[in-house]
């Protein structure tokens, strides 16, 4: 069956947000880490970064740039 | 500019390097002459100078690799993360590795390997991403010319914030 759109978008944020952000991996996060503001904030970091409207939401454009072809090393943190 | 958390740094300034693994889709001759201006570019602009060596033990180690290759930081197939690099340290520390799934090129189409090792390079070196889109160490690929290439002031500020200017620069 093909993955709904929004469910692959949000997998491309957490991906993104995990591997560039420092956004705790999944199954290794406790339950408060596990929590949507958590990642509303890492949003808003990412979108800072990229001078992005700081929505902390997953919109077209912050889904855009994650989208880009990129280096591995992290935006934030070692 | 941005320096990597702890500003970590080589204490020499004469540098070694090593290809210990080369792509596929390039000949050996393209890739050690994008490699070789790659690092050019970062020594116009600094005290820092770069040697390639056949040497086990250089300072930056440079491989072609895909998928996992055993360093925690797996690549994802074709387009996504296209490379990365390690900040200056013992071991490890330097070392740049670059997706060998990725379609590298010495032009204009897919990914410019001399473009995005230049990139690399400035994590070996010491530097993070940087905030301006102009910049090289702008983490998004973007071509540029690379006969025409020169380094952008954002990245010359980093680097010379590390290593200090060039000794001899080039006059304008």
């Amino acid at each position: 069956f093909p993955v709904p759109a929004q469910e692959m978008d949000t997998q491309v944020v957490q991906d993104y947000l995990e591997k560039f952000y420092q956004l705790p991996r999944r199954g290794l996060r406790s339950q408060r880490q596990n929590s949507p503001s958590v990642i509303v904030e890492k949003l808003k970091e990412m979108q800072r970064f990229f001078g992005l409207s700081e929505t902390g939401k997953p919109d077209r454009q912050t889904l855009a740039v994650m989208r880009k072809p990129r280096c591995g090393v992290p935006d934030s943190g070692d | 500019f941005m320096l990597t958390p702890g500003n970590p740094k080589w204490e020499q300034t004469n540098l070694t390097y090593r290809i210990i693994k080369y792509t596929t889709q390039l000949s050996e001759a393209d890739v050690e002459e994008a490699i070789k201006k790659a690092f050019q570019v970062w020594s116009n602009a600094s005290s820092l100078t770069f040697t390639k060596t056949s040497q086990e033990e250089a300072d930056i180690k440079i491989a072609f690799v895909q998928g996992d290759h055993g360093d925690n930081s797996p690549f994802d197939g074709p387009n996504g993360i296209l490379a990365h690099a390690f900040q200056p340290g013992q071991g490890i520390g330097g070392d740049a590795h670059f997706d060998e799934d990725e379609i590298w090129t010495m032009n204009s189409s897919s990914y410019n390997l001399f473009l995005v090792a230049a990139h690399e390079f400035g994590h070996s070196l010491g530097l993070a991403h940087s905030t301006d889109p102009g910049a090289l160490m702008y983490p998004n690929y973007a071509f540029r010319d690379p006969s025409t290439y020169t380094l952008p002031q954002d990245d010359i500020n980093g680097i010379q914030a590390i290593y200090g200017p060039s000794n001899n620069p080039i006059q304008p």
